[in-house]
């Protein structure tokens, strides 16, 4: 429709030669008809994104199971430069917002991705440009702890994508149907992973040890199993065994973007990968391949009670960098000096040793900046 | 943005009672501080 504005607009100026006058009113319309065009396609991409999200979850409450197909758009985005277009993106983000015009703005961005704007610890006013407000702390209760014992938390607002139990550091993790990506790819060479791998195997021939004894027990009588091998039994019950499991959660724009300590546990290993930067949208995880293992991310590692813990922050074009509370000089999204795709991870070792940075169930860890 | 949590916690093959069980489903909306799984002690 701006065409044919343009295009009619253009035509009348030409029709009308001697009018000076005309040819500004001209001008005028076009750029009226411009700023319509505009909104019109800000609307329509937005209705766009509220009818896919709807159909997504349709399916996915039918139990459809998307599968992996790379496409065009997929190709086309690894040509981009997605980590400069990330970092002038999060420049414009941070420009200073006038004061009375930082409600409206803020309202806006909350109704377009659905954030509650009641949650935030400040008035709006005081959230000087988009970049704060992304980043907002919440009101002093807004995110209860679950206060069971023998649970672990949440560590962000999002939307479940995957979860489910791994069998050793080389197991698969499903990005889609079709595709799938390694654990120790996704986390790093980390040292306390293979210990839990050789554990877990260790594990496994110890239990069909005992499985077989308990068979070989239980043809005896009860009372002789009772007073014979108290111990056996004893042991089993205290140091049950162990598996790996893991939990994907998707942050929309709209979602409180700090990450808390899901548990109580102990950070001994950082390590940084500086990947590319793709977008990491629903539609991105069904084309693009390697996502979470080609994109900039930040490995949290350590122990809790019940053993090997780690926590995978993965940035996207859109929120490419990632702030770490417990290291604030870590600095993510910077350009690249070196042109290998495929740069070994940046590690760093929390002191004192084995002991490393100690956080609580529901600390703040790190959050997700814009750009 | 994304973020994956990896990490070990009680299994077992013969009984249920001691095992790691999440308490969300694929497509959840799961806020901070909410279990995504618990254990028993037993």
């Amino acid at each position: 429709s701006w065409y044919v504005k343009q295009f009619r607009t253009t035509s009348q100026a030409r029709g009308s030669l001697g009018g000076g006058n005309t040819n500004s009113q001209g001008k005028a319309f076009v750029m009226s008809g411009a700023t319509v065009a505009t909104i019109l396609m800000l609307g329509a991409l937005h209705a766009r994104r509220l009818y896919d999200d709807k159909k997504l979850e349709e399916a996915r409450e039918k139990g459809i199971e998307f599968e992996f197909r790379e496409d065009v758009k997929a190709t086309f985005l690894r040509m981009l430069p997605l980590r400069s277009i990330s970092r002038v993106w999060g420049s414009l983000m941070n420009v200073d917002i006038p004061v009375w015009l930082r409600p409206h703005v803020y309202r806006a961005w909350a109704r377009a991705f659905h954030s509650n704007l009641e949650e935030a610890a400040l008035p709006l006013e005081e959230y000087a440009s988009l970049r704060d407000f992304f980043i907002r702390t919440l009101k002093e209760g807004c995110r209860p702890i679950d206060p069971n014992p023998y649970s672990l938390v949440s560590p962000v607002d999002g939307t479940v994508l995957r979860f489910g139990k791994l069998n050793g550091a080389g197991a698969m993790i499903e990005q889609v149907k079709g595709f799938s990506y390694s654990v120790s790819s996704l986390l790093g060479a980390s040292i306390l992973l293979s210990l839990v791998a050789e554990k877990n195997t260790e594990d496994e021939s110890s239990n069909t040890e005992q499985e077989s004894t308990r068979i070989e027990k239980s043809k005896k009588s009860w009372w002789r199993v009772s007073l014979a091998s108290p111990k056996v039994r004893e042991t089993v019950s205290e140091c049950p065994l162990k598996g790996l499991y893991y939990c994907v959660i998707y942050l929309k724009p709209g979602d409180y973007h700090r990450i808390h300590s899901p548990a109580d546990w102990n950070v001994l290993v950082r390590r940084h990968f500086s990947g590319h930067l793709f977008p990491v949208n629903e539609r991105a995880t069904r084309t693009i391949r390697n996502l979470y293992v080609e994109n900039e991310r930040v490995v949290l590692e350590g122990e809790w009670q019940q053993g090997f813990i780690a926590i995978a922050a993965i940035g996207a074009t859109n929120i490419g960098s990632i702030e770490l509370f417990i290291e604030p000089e870590l600095r993510t999204n910077r350009p690249r000096k070196k042109l290998l795709s495929s740069e070994p991870p940046e590690e760093r070792l929390y002191e004192p040793e084995g002991v490393g940075v100690v956080l609580k169930k529901g600390d703040e860890v790190a959050a997700f900046n814009m750009g | 943005s994304t973020v994956v949590v990896v990490f070990q916690a009680p299994t077992s093959k013969n009984s249920d009672a001691t095992e790691f069980r999440f308490s969300i489903r694929p497509g959840d909306k799961i806020r901070v501080g909410e279990a995504l799984g618990v254990w028993h002690n037993e």
